[in-house]
């Protein structure tokens, strides 16, 4: 609640400007291009074109009412950094921040930036994991080495039962369910049968799919 | 398998190319920038600085040879057209492209791009719902506008018991189980009592968590 400013509408910025937006949110969109203020001005509840090194054009912009500020500059650090050290400056609680370095990551810690967002890496990360392991559509880390998998069933496991994925022979994995189409299976017998594309979710330390990627 | 040819060695493509090769995987990198390719050449199986628009450096640089090619070339759209048409031209089987706007996302589809990534959407989008919903730690989407939400309860759920979330008064919403520290608790029965910080695994619709955020 309480609103939420972005400063530095890029692609990322006008990201999270525009989500919020649609949402319902109160939205203040703050960048030095006019191009990208004009853009975006329709869907925000207000959109200024000022200079974010400046804290007075920020006060005056009436950033220090809101709650949360998002600042979307990655190329320039300096900018970014002075952006969320103006945020600070002006009461704003949170200021989470984009930035394209583990190096700019620490920096912005230090001075203030409650959040460090590197969506370059994050995706990168992402990505080389689906290359590896195509099965593999999509995860979350849950912390502890534990991570929740989206594991689609291929061809060749047309027809198995859950129990021919030997799950019991890992440490701590196992089937939460699937989802087939739009129906939830549960994964609660070892006689459940599987068909081709379907999703399943499976629970486990990062060991355990590491394994399980090889042995299938 | 077949290796993998990054070509495009920003933030994005350095995390894939290392990433891999980390992996185990045997990963060919390439940029015009001397720089960057020396930054990660110790890291990989082989690093090479070429022009990417270039098909016949391509081909001698052997990339007909591999199986995968990924595109990492973001802000100039015609370099990043040219890398994936002569990666196809070349007999590439595989090519993921990274791109910064739906246009060039549409384009590069139908140039022949397999799959196309687009960082900053992706995590903007993220980054927008775990703003509103700070207990909505991470969600994978499995399709049919199902999603998997790891939702962390909250200093006042604890000591509820799952009844009290009433999962059943929306349309598709179910708690597949949660995580306390390394331990998983099954979310079999009503009585299954909560504690703070618990990491509830919920797969339903969309609607569903809309409703479910506002309510709770
Ligand atoms: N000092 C500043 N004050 C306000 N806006 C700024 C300032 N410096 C840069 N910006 C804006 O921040 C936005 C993001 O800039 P940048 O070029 O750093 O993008 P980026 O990190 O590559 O972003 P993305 O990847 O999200 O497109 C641009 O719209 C730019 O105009
Ligand atoms: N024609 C080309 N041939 C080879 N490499 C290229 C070519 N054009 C750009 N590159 C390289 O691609 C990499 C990514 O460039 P770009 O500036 O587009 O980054 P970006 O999309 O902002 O990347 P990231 O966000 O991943 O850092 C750079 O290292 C650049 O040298």
């Amino acid at each position: 609640g309480e609103g939420f400013v972005i400063i530095g509408l890029g692609t990322f910025g006008t990201t999270v400007a525009t989500e919020l937006a649609r949402a319902g949110e109160h939205v203040l969109g703050i960048d030095r291009h006019e191009r990208h203020v004009a853009r975006v001005a329709d869907e925000l509840s207000e959109a200024i074109i000022a200079d974010a090194r400046d804290e007075d054009a920020l006060r005056e912009a009436g950033v220090g009412a809101y709650a949360t500020v998002i600042v979307g500059i990655g190329e320039d650090l300096e900018a970014s950094l002075l952006a969320t050290m103006n945020a600070r400056l002006l009461g704003v609680k949170r200021v989470w921040v984009k930035a394209k370095t583990r190096t700019h990551h620490r920096i912005l810690l230090k001075i203030g930036a409650d959040r460090v967002i590197l969506p370059e890496q994050e995706i990168g990360r992402h990505a080389a994991q689906v290359l590896r392991n195509p099965q593999v559509r999509d995860y979350v880390s849950l912390g502890n080495g534990f991570h929740v998998v989206e594991y689609v069933a291929s061809e060749d496991m047309d027809g198995w039962t859950l129990d021919r994925l030997k799950l019991d022979d890992y440490q701590d994995l196992r089937a939460l369910g699937l989802m087939r189409g739009t129906e939830f299976v549960p994964c609660t017998s070892p006689e459940t049968e599987l068909k081709a594309e379907d999703k399943l979710l499976l629970l486990g330390r990062r060991e355990d799919f590491r394994r399980f990627g090889d042995v299938l």
